[in-house]
């Protein structure tokens, strides 16, 4: 029987302030190091290497253990990005469209934020990158009516992926979260879409708000999948375990940058691994 | 909310209506636990704890607080201490144009800062002229060109100009031949980790000499806002602008980024509106990170 390695108090300490400082926050990181001192005292790893690769094992678990992504349906399928101001949902969407067209989907575009400065200029270029139709009207134009046009326009091309921009938004503007579900009522009851999807926008260099953000959004809108940019700085995004302890869903992408390329499939023990630095 | 936890404390460890070694620990974790929760850097809330525990076991009993009064008192007076005094205002350059550079991460609110700068500025009389130095991010040129013309100040970028030192350059020199009394320059976002955009920076801020570098930080920032300051500290930033304060992020990276570079907090962004720029009052801010 070999010697197992010390779970001692400098061990749990380290493991605490290496969470901590990935944003995993106090109350989720404590029961974390419960769980992973437990686990570890019941395995016993016969190193630190051994031990290393418990903790990344468990700390995937936690991960995987929000809902598989769903796989898109045949027919039209729409997915509406969400998130709060800056979290980059233009960016992603124009990186999901080359994703996405290169796997051999009809994809196009809807520009359906029609409030801040340029937004539909913005998504228009990165449309133009991918090569792909967009959807888009002037500034000011409701965005129920842009989604409304798109999905028409779609079903006329016979695309089957529309990924449709919304303006950036605080999930505690109440009259704004009342425009998202407008405009996820008018694809889904006006216009009869059957596959509406929202993905909610994350920028990992936010901290505990995020958690907020996805217990509002998903109160006004149910968040099919999470999405987390800005992962290629030093933020680690810790904060999506104490999300996925409390409400089941994938995280579909990480975003490492800001080409069309930057745009990487979640892997929860990749992800596991560089949070424990 | 921290108030409330402190009076539970005191309560049930009763004690001689003073502060003591055992009654503290337990209001120490519980202030330890609230400023991470609030998103304060983990080294941040450590030195703040240290302090705050030095103060309050070195404290004169002031008989007209209660243990739970006094220990509070020294929690909030410790942090507006930290976070510096109000009313840091933006500074007026030598000569004509006075400018102002943005910089910070992507999508902070640097371009949006600029267009409530500007209205702010040319409200009070000044002529306002706004150059964008963000030739990477799709449309950003048109998205200040916009907020310009949105804030009533004047536009310039020189056409086919894709280096931006030069286009400072272009853009001082305009504001010089036309009198205007600032000049705002929009930089494209850009990590702390990325030498190269770090360098561009730096080679703007050294080519043009701006009397204020805004350090442009989102307010929900979390534990990396210690990381972010530390590495745009030495490019020369004079004061920092907090945005989207308008949400409910506790806003503890105004602790952290204070104590990174000491440089003072001089506005937050309140809103998406071009006039939702504030000063900042760090009282204000205390009772929202330990609210
Ligand atoms: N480094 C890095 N930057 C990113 C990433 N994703 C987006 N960005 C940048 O973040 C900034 C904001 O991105 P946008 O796509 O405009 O964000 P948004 O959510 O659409 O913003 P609003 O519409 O204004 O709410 C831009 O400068 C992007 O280039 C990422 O994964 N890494
Ligand atoms: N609610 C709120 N939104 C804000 C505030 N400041 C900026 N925004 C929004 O945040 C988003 C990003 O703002 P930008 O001004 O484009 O940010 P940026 O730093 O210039 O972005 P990059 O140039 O890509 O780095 C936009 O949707 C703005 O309207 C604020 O104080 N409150
Ligand atoms: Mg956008
Ligand atoms: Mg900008």
């Amino acid at each position: 029987i070999g010697r197992a390695v010390k779970i001692d108090d400098e061990f749990c300490e380290r493991l605490e302030e290496a969470l901590l400082l990935s944003d995993v926050g106090a109350s989720t990181a404590a029961l974390i190091v419960d769980e992973i001192k437990s686990k570890a005292m019941e395995k016993r790893p016969a190193d630190a290497e051994a031990l290393n690769a418990l903790v990344v094992d468990i700390l995937a678990e936690i991960l995987e253990s929000g809902a598989a992504a769903e796989p898109l349906a045949p027919g039209l399928n729409v997915v509406m990005m969400m998130g709060v101001n800056g979290s980059g949902k233009t960016t992603t969407i124009g990186k999901l469209a080359m994703r996405y067209k290169a796997e051999g989907r009809k994809v196009m575009l809807a520009a359906c934020d029609t409030f801040r400065a340029a937004a539909s200029e913005q998504l228009e270029i990165w449309a133009k990158r991918s090569d792909v139709p967009i959807i888009r009207q002037r500034e000011g134009a409701d965005p129920s009516a842009v989604m409304y046009d798109a999905i028409q326009a779609a079903r006329a091309r016979g695309a089957d992926l529309l990924i449709a921009d919304t303006a950036g938004r605080l999930h505690t503007q109440s009259n704004l979260m009342r425009e998202l579900q407008k405009i996820q009522r008018v694809a889904v009851e006006k216009a009869g879409v059957e596959n509406f999807r929202a993905w909610l926008v994350l920028d990992s260099t936010i901290g505990r708000n995020s958690y907020n953000q996805v217990q509002q959004f998903g109160q006004a809108v149910p968040v099919d999948a999470l999405v987390l940019t800005k992962m290629d700085g030093t933020a680690r995004g810790g904060v999506v375990f104490s999300i996925l302890k409390e409400w089941r869903m994938p995280i579909m992408f990480v975003g490492v940058g800001e080409k069309m390329e930057d745009l990487l499939p979640f892997n929860a023990s990749e992800f596991s691994r560089a949070l424990l630095g | 909310s921290f108030t409330e936890k402190l009076g539970g404390i005191f309560r049930k460890l009763g004690g001689k209506g003073r502060i003591t070694e055992s009654n503290v620990q337990e209001a120490l974790r519980e202030l330890r636990f609230t400023l991470l929760d609030a998103d304060v850097n983990f080294e941040v809330v450590k030195k703040f704890i240290a302090n705050v525990k030095e103060a309050a076991m070195g404290e004169e009993v002031l008989k007209s607080l209660t243990p739970h009064q006094q220990f509070f008192k020294i929690v909030k007076d410790n942090l507006i201490d930290m976070l510096g005094g109000e009313h840091a205002a933006l500074a007026t350059g030598p000569k004509k144009p006075t400018v102002y550079l943005l910089c910070g991460l992507q999508g902070s609110g640097k371009t949006t800062t600029c267009g409530k700068l500007a209205g702010q500025q040319s409200k009070k009389g000044k002529r306002v002229l706004a150059t964008p130095l963000d030739i990477y991010r799709p449309a950003a040129i048109e998205q200040l060109r916009i907020v310009a013309g949105k804030t009533g100040v004047s536009f310039f970028f020189p056409e086919g100009d894709n280096d931006p030192v030069s286009i400072a350059r272009k853009a001082v020199s305009h504001a010089e031949d036309n009198n205007y009394d600032l000049l705002l320059l929009d930089t494209a976002g850009r990590l702390h980790v990325d030498e190269k955009m770090m360098e561009e920076v730096r080679a703007i801020i050294s080519a043009v000499n701006p009397t204020e570098v805004l350090l442009v930080v989102d307010g929900m920032t979390g534990q990396d806002a210690v990381n972010i300051a530390t590495s745009f500290d030495p490019v020369g930033v004079t004061g920092i602008v907090l945005t989207k304060m308008d949400g409910d992020t506790r806003g503890g990276a105004a602790l952290s980024v204070k104590y990174a570079t000491g440089k003072p907090i001089k506005l937050i962004g309140t809103g998406e509106k071009f006039d939702a720029l504030e000063s900042f009052h760090p009282d204000r801010f205390v009772s929202r990170i330990l609210d």
